[in-house]
């Protein structure tokens, strides 16, 4: 049996928002921790780590491990039907072939259940060891997101390069070129506007930007991204979701041919 | 431009 009951209900349509056109069919893991899911892009260029732990949910009922197969695009679709203040609630039995959502209005004065069709879903889970980074920048993540959308009209890669000047975000396209550099700034009003910079090495690795653009996606999640870098290895794009749990998106490098 | 890398070049299958 399990049962989990999110009283920010709007939390989870914008987690969907944000992976529904990256992934197509995923297994959500219920276990004691929380309400996680990992899965990777149908060309296994990206990766997608998302974590909802327990402690986050008003109610959190898991009795034993339990891996839900759904598409994304369908579960999206139910939580749409879902207001952005309601209190929304997972239930599943054990052997289940459907999931529930529970939509609760903030006053209770409607309540809607949706039972969604499972799917079996044969996916590959990836281990990640927990890595130093050479760089790690956070900016907010309207700008990152405005960044991204930008340079992907001149251009199909971004080249991101840490620096002691700052973070450079540069494209190169038909009709030419373009460069954005970031620098580190903390002397703002709020500390969602901050950019930091932490730079163990200098660091310059190219991505496909329309990776980088689904990823903004998970913009309305979070007012600051978290981008690590280090060469070599994929990028890691994370955006916490509240006080529970973050998403965490991975992207292959691209190599000079 | 360049060759796109696979994200399980990286991370091993557990």
């Amino acid at each position: 049996m399990l049962e989990l009951r999110l009283v920010q209900g709007g939390l989870l349509k914008k987690v969907l928002d944000s992976l529904k056109d990256l992934v197509n069919d995923a297994n959500f893991d219920c276990s004691a921790t929380g309400f996680s899911l990992q899965a990777m892009d149908s060309s296994h260029v990206a990766l997608v780590a998302l974590l909802l732990r327990s402690e986050g949910f008003e109610h959190y009922r898991c009795d034993r491990n339990l891996s839900l197969g759904m598409n994304l695009s369908n579960m999206a679709k139910m939580l749409k039907c879902a207001g952005n203040d309601d209190i929304v609630t997972i239930k599943a039995d054990d052997a289940a072939d459907s999931v529930t959502f529970m939509f609760e209005s903030p006053n209770q004065d409607k309540i809607a259940d949706f039972d969604m069709k499972l799917m079996d879903i044969d996916s590959e889970h990836l281990g990640i060891p927990e890595a130093e980074f050479q760089a790690i920048v956070r900016m907010p993540s309207a700008e990152f997101a405005r960044i991204c959308k930008d340079l992907s009209t001149i251009g199909d890669t971004v080249v991101i390069s840490v620096t002691k000047e700052g973070v450079k975000f540069s494209t190169r396209g038909d009709i030419g070129t373009a460069n954005i550099v970031c620098r580190h700034n903390t002397s703002v009003d709020k500390p969602e506007e901050a950019t930091i910079i932490e730079m163990e090495e200098t660091v310059s690795l190219t991505f496909a930007l329309r990776y980088m653009n689904s990823f903004t996606k998970a913009t309305p999640l979070a007012n600051q991204v978290t981008i690590s870098l280090s060469s070599d290895l994929p990028v890691v794009v994370e955006y916490k979701v509240a006080e529970m749990g973050h998403i965490r998106f991975y992207l292959a490098p691209k190599i000079e041919e | 431009r360049g060759i796109q890398r696979n994200i399980t070049e990286f991370y091993r299958s557990t």
